[in-house]
């Protein structure tokens, strides 16, 4: 796994907020320093950590504006497990900044000033393809697309990828795709058939490990948890744990 | 139900547009003329419609920038079902439009520029509070919010509550809550919990139809259908009937 991963997807809903924080939390439960950095206004990462979006006076939308950085706003939510916030505020950066010449690195270069060395960085993506994705894929040495075993969700990893080649074309040479993340999986033909389809496409890049539905990955986020911390036992927490031994 | 309604929500993944399409084909059935308005660059109510989002030369980017108008661009996909597709190109229209006066009106002015006469007009949203959900919030009589009876899902409904305050307040002061949709339910202690909460802050507003997680509602988008056509014995059915039943 490479220091900087960013977690994409335009579609909605597919599991790129809980496959970030899960992987997030795995690594530094294994003993890894992490920083997972919310780039989506809804700030469901920054939730997820037991924080509060509108209890920070500066968050990743004053160090994207140029105001703050990145050492500043991190807060410690966990042993190993640093958090840059977001909040709604972050939603008006689109506006506010892509008329500015070189907008698309303003994260990367606040990742370049942070200090401590963290072994892992986790970035979070709102579902779209605008400024703040594509900032979050300038800043980064692959990239986590975590696609739902549903219809919708497969007919959109094409812009997606086109998206990416832009990126890598224009901004960031050695852009990889870490893996693609096959989520919300399901014992029936429909899945079956979004999986067979993504594996045509995407050969050995599709994560061998599924992240099955299961109910306890939604309890796990209404505590604050992992769903390792929430229930080891669970289907959950087993396709996790199997899905970082693959990509550490 | 009134004439023009909005699908909207931020949170990504909650049942948008699978609500537009299936209230919207279950109208037609029942003999009502409906234009399915598709403001998602995702272009997934496109797709669903059975349509190539890649395959139009104009689309509701055109209408939004003024080169085009909905009755040119409107294609009959059913009986009774007339789409104004989208496609990616629509990405782009925030920064194309936002810095112009009067930009959040532009879908409001083209519909009133429709010569024909429909009976519901349905518009659904991608899944953020920018530009394009803004344009559907400004044109609309009421809103429908899908919600999913998921943590992530629930908590985030007071963002999207003041931006259709902030809406009404500056440009459309008759905007209704058509209804909040409990989507994706499953009988769990989780989803009992979220549409409790749901009860407590929605009041009557919360529609007493819980639309319960589904495969065959997956399985109906990938052919194209709405679930009553692809399996009307389905508990997808009933639901969406008894939720037409409760809104007409
Ligand atoms: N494997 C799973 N099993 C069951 N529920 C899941 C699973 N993965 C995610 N969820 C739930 O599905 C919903 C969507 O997941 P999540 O919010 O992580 O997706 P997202 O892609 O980050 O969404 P958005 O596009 O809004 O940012 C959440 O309520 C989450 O708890
Ligand atoms: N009741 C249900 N049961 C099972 N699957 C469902 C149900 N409702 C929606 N889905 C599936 O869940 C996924 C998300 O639904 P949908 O795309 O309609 O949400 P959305 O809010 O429009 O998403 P986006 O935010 O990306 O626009 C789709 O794959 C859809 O087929
Ligand atoms: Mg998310
Ligand atoms: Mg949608």
């Amino acid at each position: 796994m490479k220091k900087i991963s960013v977690f994409a997807n335009q579609k909605g809903g597919v599991g790129k907020t809980t496959c970030a924080v899960n992987v997030g939390f795995e690594l530094a439960r294994r003993g890894r320093s992490v920083l997972l950095i919310d780039m989506d206004p809804q700030a469901n990462m920054t939730t997820w950590c037991g924080q509060d979006p509108d209890s920070f006076d500066a968050t990743i939308y004053d160090v994207l504006k140029g105001t703050s950085n990145i050492d500043d706003i991190k807060v410690k939510v966990k042993e190993k497990v640093h958090l840059a916030p977001s909040n709604i505020l972050l939603a008006s950066i689109e506006r506010e900044i892509f008329a500015a010449i070189g907008y698309e690195r303003r994260l990367k270069k606040a990742i370049q000033e942070i200090t401590e060395n963290f072994n892992h960085i986790l970035i979070d993506c709102p579902p779209s393809l605008g400024t703040l994705t594509v900032n979050g894929l300038v800043a980064s040495d692959e990239v986590y697309i975590a696609v739902a075993c549903e219809h919708l969700s497969v007919i959109g990893t094409n812009k997606l990828l086109e998206t990416i080649d832009a990126v890598r074309d224009n901004y960031n040479a050695g852009l990889e795709i870490g893996r693609v993340i096959p989520t919300m999986f399901t014992n029936t033909v429909l899945a079956g058939e979004m999986v067979k389809q993504l594996s045509t496409f995407f050969g050995d890049t599709l994560a061998k490990t599924k992240i099955r539905r299961n109910v306890k990955i939604g309890e796990s986020s209404a505590m604050g948890q992992s769903i390792m911390e929430y229930d080891l036992q669970s289907i959950g927490a087993q396709d996790f744990i199997s899905l970082v031994e693959e990509i550490i």
